[in-house]
């Protein structure tokens, strides 16, 4: 028996909004400790990683471990027809085929139940060790999408260089180059617009635009985001969602041929 | 030119 009742529904509407178009398919594994995912893009060169603690929902019963097949499309449409202030529930039994997702609307004039087929995943789950990183990047979400869709009008790459200075990212394509360099800016007042960088060694690493771009697609799920760097580990963007957890995405760097 | 890397370079299978 599975019961988890979110009353910020918009969060799972947003969290699915954020990954859906980069995994088409992905078990949600539901234990004790909350609801996970852990998902790989067709190539294998991006995973997204989700965390919602069970704390963050009002109702959490989960009576066993349990991996729950989805395609994220269908669920997309299945959480479109919530409202944005609705409260989400999901039920589901152990050993069953499908899972509903049930919508309250705030004054509990209106509730509507949705029921979806669950399917067999056969995926690949990595593990990912925990590391220190050379360099870590905190931002606002809002300046980190405006430069990857600013810089994805003029080339398919950016090189993202932290040294003492700041840090660059720096693109090239045919029509020119361009640099954006964003130094450390420590708002007291407004954390949220802060720009801190902690370093431990200058690291510089290119990524593909494509990618960094499908990951802003959770901008509206946290006011700032962190960059973690090392020279031999794959990027990690992390999106915090309030209270709750996080949505984490990880992007192998490409390297010079 | 540069050569995207996958992320089983990095990760290995659980």
């Amino acid at each position: 028996m599975l019961e988890l009742r979110l009353v910020q529904g918009s969060l799972l509407k947003k969290v699915i909004e954020a990954i859906k178009d980069l995994v088409t398919d992905a078990n949600f594994d539901c234990s004790a400790t909350g609801l996970s995912l852990q998902a790989m893009d067709s190539s294998h060169v991006a995973l997204v990683a989700l965390l919602l603690r069970s704390e963050g929902f009002e109702h959490y019963r989960c009576d066993r471990n349990i991996s729950m097949g989805m395609n994220l499309n269908n669920m997309s449409k299945m959480l479109k027809c919530a409202g944005n202030d609705d409260i989400i529930t999901i039920k589901g039994d152990d050993g069953g085929d499908t899972i509903t997702f049930m919508f309250e609307s705030p004054n509990q004039d209106k509730i509507s139940d949705f029921e979806m087929k669950l399917m067999d995943i056969d995926s690949e789950h990595l593990g990912i060790p925990e590391a220190e990183y050379h360099a870590i990047v905190k931002m606002p979400s809002s300046e980190f999408s405006r430069i990857c869709k600013d810089l994805s009008s003029i080339g398919d790459t950016v090189v993202i260089s932290v040294t003492k200075e700041g840090v660059k990212f720096t693109t090239r394509g045919d029509i020119g180059t361009a640099n954006i360099v964003c130094r450390q800016n420590k708002t007291i007042d407004k954390p949220d617009e802060a720009t801190i960088i902690e370093m431990n060694e200058p690291v510089s690493l290119t990524f593909a635009l494509r990618y960094l771009n499908s990951f802003t697609k959770a901008t509206s799920l946290s006011e700032s985001v962190t960059i973690s760097l090392s020279s031999d580990l794959p990027v990690v963007i992390e999106y915090k969602i309030a209270d709750m957890g996080y949505i984490r995405f990880y992007l192998a760097p490409k390297i010079e041929d | 030119m540069y050569k995207q890397q996958k992320l089983s370079a990095f990760f290995g299978c659980k």
